[in-house]
């Protein structure tokens, strides 16, 4: 464990939260994408599926099931409890157009032709896409609420800590997996103009609103 | 593998 993976962590674990909390705190979840936390709630339960088969550290195994126990909650908050607030006709991406190409390339470029390593590796190319129903939301609306900006913020500061940590790795522990690191890279890549607005909106106190 | 598998990673 070293401090970016900790620090990315830590901020993937704040924006999964900060996206819980502001939905329950407001009984809304107006400009959330319920798309995007479907396909991340299957991030985290066909990648963690090596809590039932292998033990790593009480930290490991406790953020996993944090991380699936939120994310089954915010799916829950979006579609049950507060569907009334769930904007679906802003959240039209399809997601088989994302799941169907991302676990046909699962099955093709993996690791180990085994289930638990398939569907390990179509978690990691799902997460790196996930995120695109939430961004064409906010592009079809025009605007984004800033606590929702906040939530993407930590969420793109993760993946790019991740990056940081996996060049530390390499250089330090000789690790690497490149089918971690192409398909994180691609993730990070998909925040950049996201980033940029924020650093030139959002910190500056001003709401994310897309020019006309 | 001819990888190094970090599945201690979240």
């Amino acid at each position: 464990m070293n401090i970016f993976r900790l620090v990315g962590d830590l901020s993937h674990l704040l924006a999964i939260l900060l996206l819980l909390w502001k939905i329950w705190k407001t009984r809304s979840c107006a400009g959330v994408s319920g798309k995007s936390q479907i396909m991340f709630g299957l991030v985290y339960i066909t990648r963690y599926l090596d809590l039932f088969t292998n033990f790593i550290s009480i930290y490991n195994t406790t953020m996993k099931a944090i991380f699936i126990a939120v994310a089954i909650a915010t799916i829950y908050l979006i579609y049950f409890k507060f569907k009334a607030t769930y904007d679906s006709n802003h959240d039209t991406f399809r997601m088989e157009f994302l799941i169907v190409p991302v676990g046909g390339l699962a099955f093709l470029v993996n690791h180990d032709f085994t289930a638990l390593e398939i569907l390990w590796t179509f978690s990691i190319y799902l997460e790196s896409v996930a995120i695109l129903p939430q961004l064409f939301m906010i592009s079809k609306t025009g605007e984004a609420e800033t606590i929702t900006s906040h939530y993407l913020f930590a969420l793109g500061s993760y993946r790019a800590l991740y990056i940081v940590n996996w060049v530390y790795r390499y250089y330090f522990e000789g690790f690497f997996d490149l089918i971690a690191i192409v398909a994180g890279c691609v993730q990070t890549i998909l925040y950049c103009d996201f980033f940029y607005l924020y650093v030139t909106k959002v910190m500056h106190g001003k709401k994310l609103s897309l020019p006309a | 593998s001819r990888y190094t598998i970090l599945k201690d990673e979240l």
